[in-house]
């Protein structure tokens, strides 16, 4: 500590730069911590790919709104297993909505390859990840798909609320338009569920209100 | 609200750039690159007591004129924030999520003496 100049707050003395700069680098790191409700830094173990990644923030920015209360997440498949069929998949992904806040929006954003022969009817089920509930499929929504290229895929976010479990299931059933009798002979893949153009889902969170409301009283 | 030179005792706001590169943390943290990590230092002399820094209107200036005229000081008053901004961060969860967040009063704008 320099001992020549006095802190103009506490007229203590001031402390030299660097050990001023090694505080505030300290203070940032807990600042920020506090702000996000971490408890400490994340350890991330499969970060997304850079290209996927870099897609998903140019698709969100298209759209993106104003900064709200609550949160936006971007949460990409982790798993998927292509059933023998030509685009039915089951698609993983790891979800840790905080306590305090709740899902308000919901997309499921897909890639339809250029193999697409026509209007594809798409149905989305939430699979149970509980023992009980395993091998049952809840049915979530369904949407037509007339042509390839991205599409983003309203989901009711009541459907996603609800189990504890960090891991939610979506289960894709897709099957050609009827009367496209092309399509049903053909084994190519229709879905993009693999590499940069993965699927992933878009969330929305805002602050629970009654949470929200033992504050404001408090 | 001053920016705090070496040589002001009275309140003022202390600018530090903090770079998340600084803090090993732009693994994590993708958007911004770092922030304004301000904070409130420096004297509130009796006359300044009350004086919201750049929030001050006609009526601090004629409260701070009574009190600077006022023999008796009424205790202390501190440097304090009088404005605050939220910071937009863009970071991955321990999930491998992307996050966007908004926390609020992150970055000081302004100080005064309370």
């Amino acid at each position: 500590q320099e001992t020549r100049s006095v802190c103009p707050s506490c007229g203590g003395p001031t402390l030299a730069p660097q050990a001023e700069r090694a505080l505030v680098l300290e203070l940032a790191k807990q600042q920020i911590l506090e702000g996000l409700h971490l408890t400490g830094r994340p350890r991330i173990t499969n970060p997304p790919p850079q290209a996927a990644l870099s897609r998903a923030l140019q698709r969100l920015q298209q759209g993106s709104v104003a900064s709200t209360k609550g949160e936006e997440v971007i949460s990409f498949a982790t798993t998927t297993d292509s059933s023998t069929s030509t685009c039915s998949s089951m698609l993983t992904f790891h979800l840790s909505t905080p306590r305090s806040h709740q899902l308000s929006h919901a997309r499921l954003w897909l890639h339809v390859l250029p193999t697409l022969p026509g209007t594809l009817h798409l149905k989305i089920f939430r699979w149970g990840t509980r023992r009980r509930h395993r091998g049952s499929g809840t049915f979530l929504a369904e949407h037509h798909i007339p042509s390839p290229g991205w599409h983003a895929l309203t989901l009711p976010s009541s459907g996603l609320r609800g189990e504890e479990s960090r891991v939610l299931r979506l289960q894709l059933d897709c099957s050609p338009l009827e009367g496209n009798s092309t399509a049903a002979g053909q084994a190519q893949r229709l879905l993009d569920t693999e590499g940069n153009q993965r699927p992933f889902l878009e969330l929305k969170t805002r602050p629970n209100e009654q949470g929200a409301g033992r504050v404001r009283r408090r | 609200t001053p920016t705090c030179e070496p040589e002001t005792p009275l309140c003022c706001r202390r600018d530090h750039y903090v770079d998340f590169q600084d803090l090993g943390w732009r693994d994590w943290i993708l958007q911004p690159e770092g922030y304004q990590l301000n904070y409130c230092s420096g004297q509130c002399p009796s006359h300044l007591a009350g004086s919201p820094g750049i929030a001050a209107s006609f009526h601090s200036a004629v409260f701070s004129l009574l009190k600077a005229n006022n023999p008796w000081p009424l205790g202390t008053s501190c440097c304090v924030p009088t404005a605050r901004r939220p910071l937009s961060l863009l970071y991955l969860n321990r999930d491998g999520n992307v996050v966007k967040a908004d926390v609020p009063d992150m970055v000081v704008e302004a100080c005064g003496c309370s």
